[in-house]
């Protein structure tokens, strides 16, 4: 089957608000 | 660092797209996902800082709040569905 | 209890009666506030935006030349919003509506492109809020092509008037200028208009949520400055809101007062930054600036407990703030504060920095700040204007 990608919520949490100190 | 040079890419697929002052979920997750799928595996090798930059770019094109992305878009439990 | 406006008015220029949540749009077609001898015609969007509501965004009713609306009201404050959704009408060219907008004697615009404005902040449509003291039974809203520009036009596709309290004077002269100790005087010969309306640390509160008055109070996230954004608080749910005596419950929703932003747990962390918000605005002009605080945390009942500093534009605006002291030593009680910071002539527009810092002098129990919401109005200047430069896309 061909690979099927996705963008993963790790990638997407570089655009996270940085948790709180 | 990354392979790929985030800075001169296309943004305007999102920035037409996503606008505020309401920046509606389902329009800027989708096109989101049109501009970054390409970079999917890039993006998800979290060696380099791929995805940090690409979203400096994304926020300073269009004037984004910070973490828009990141709050609403959802979707399975592996991430984002490419086409 | 809700503010219950006596006048209350949603007109959908160029288009039909429709409905959005808690408001009621009417037709200005062929509506008594029409100017009789002035020529307007109504005309279609060109392009519907998906983000756009139909009503009143996709109608709008166009201007060639100087037209007034003639809205019979009570006298007494009224919110003025102008609804602009900036695409072509008639096959005009969007960038081609360039105009001024007046409310009895005030400038609201001058120059105005919402198109150039949308582009700018990459929006796809704007609200422009004002309040107008109208003495006698009408308010005259006069739209004005710009001369200057060979086929200018005017157009708006939404106008709301309603009344409101007079909840943002400050004639007590109890209102300090920051950095200076002179009084500044908002009262009815004041117009303003509201550039920001943020809930700090809470969400987005639609016209229909809010306290009878229709504003718009957005989550405070996309001002904060860098990446420091300290901690979001929610009152604990046994905690009820209790509105001071001589407070009006109708100031700001409790969605403002049950939210905040505090700076962290670690003082050593919160000694070393600022909890910054920076917001754009336009130079020339002096603005009123509310914060609305109310202590949100259970174990937060005390004088010197939480102090802090605030600062605007570099400027000490409070020192030794201590929001359960101000509250008679309580959490759960709103209070707000109202500070005018002068934005000197210059570029079109500057940013004006708001900043909260611990007050170390104060020994408090911890070393953090909070805020619950942010008000920002500019104020009108010495010839009764408004209207600021249009901002560079």
């Amino acid at each position: 089957r061909r690979m099927r990608y996705y963008i993963s919520y790790g990638a997407l949490s570089a655009n996270r608000i940085p948790c709180p100190p | 660092g990354c392979s790929e040079n985030f800075e001169f890419k296309n943004y305007t697929i999102i920035t037409s797209q996503c606008k505020g002052p309401h920046y509606p979920a389902d329009r800027c997750c989708a096109a989101f996902k049109e501009f970054a799928c390409p970079y999917a595996e890039l993006l998800n090798d979290l060696t380099n800082d791929c995805a940090s930059t690409m979203f400096s770019y994304i926020n300073l094109y269009g004037k984004y709040p910070p973490g828009l992305f990141a709050s609403e878009c959802r979707e399975g439990k592996q991430g984002l569905a490419c086409p | 209890a809700n503010y219950v406006p006596a006048d209350e008015y949603f007109l959908n220029c160029g288009g039909p009666n429709g409905e959005t949540p808690g408001q009621k749009w009417t037709s200005d077609i062929a509506s008594s506030f029409l100017q009789k001898s002035g020529s307007s015609t109504a005309a279609k969007a060109s392009t519907q935006d998906p983000s756009v509501s139909e009503v009143p965004y996709m109608t709008a009713r166009v201007f060639s030349s100087v037209f007034t609306y003639s809205i019979p009201v009570g006298p007494g404050r009224k919110f003025v919003r102008l609804y602009f959704y900036p695409v072509s009408y008639d096959n005009r060219n969007a960038s081609n509506a360039v105009f001024t907008v007046t409310a009895q004697s005030y400038t609201l615009l001058k120059n105005f492109s919402a198109f150039q404005t949308t582009q700018a902040l990459n929006y796809v449509s704007l609200v422009k809020e004002y309040s107008v003291y109208v003495e006698g039974d009408k308010l005259d809203i006069t739209f004005k092509p710009e001369s200057k520009i060979s086929n200018s036009y005017a157009f708006v596709n939404g106008i709301e008037v309603v009344s409101m309290p007079d909840i943002y004077s400050t004639t007590d002269g109890t209102t300090k200028i920051v950095g200076q100790d002179s009084p500044f005087i908002i009262d009815n010969t004041t117009a303003l208009e509201n550039v920001y309306r943020l809930n700090v640390g809470g969400n987005d509160i639609s016209p229909d949520k809010d306290t009878g008055m229709f504003r718009s109070w957005y989550d405070d996230t996309n001002y904060i400055y860098g990446a420091a954004f300290g901690v979001p608080e929610t009152a604990d749910p046994n905690l009820t809101i209790t509105y001071p005596d001589g407070m009006p419950s109708y100031v700001a929703p409790l969605d403002v007062y049950s939210t905040a932003r505090s700076m962290g747990p670690n003082a050593r962390i919160n000694l070393n930054y600022n909890l910054t918000w920076i917001l754009s605005i336009d130079s020339g002009f002096s603005y009123l600036v509310r914060l609305h605080f109310c202590e949100v945390a259970s174990n937060i009942t005390d004088i010197n407990q939480r102090v802090f500093d605030i600062f605007l534009n570099n400027q000490t605006a409070q020192e030794g703030a201590d929001v359960a002291g101000w509250a008679n030593r309580h959490n759960g009680v709103p209070v707000y504060k109202d500070y005018v910071v002068f934005a000197p002539t210059g570029d079109p527009q500057q940013d004006m920095w708001l900043a909260l810092h611990p007050n170390t002098a104060s020994k408090s129990q911890f070393y953090d700040a909070i805020l619950n919401g942010v008000e920002v109005f500019k104020v009108n200047d010495t010839t009764g204007n408004l209207g600021g430069l249009n901002p560079t896309p």
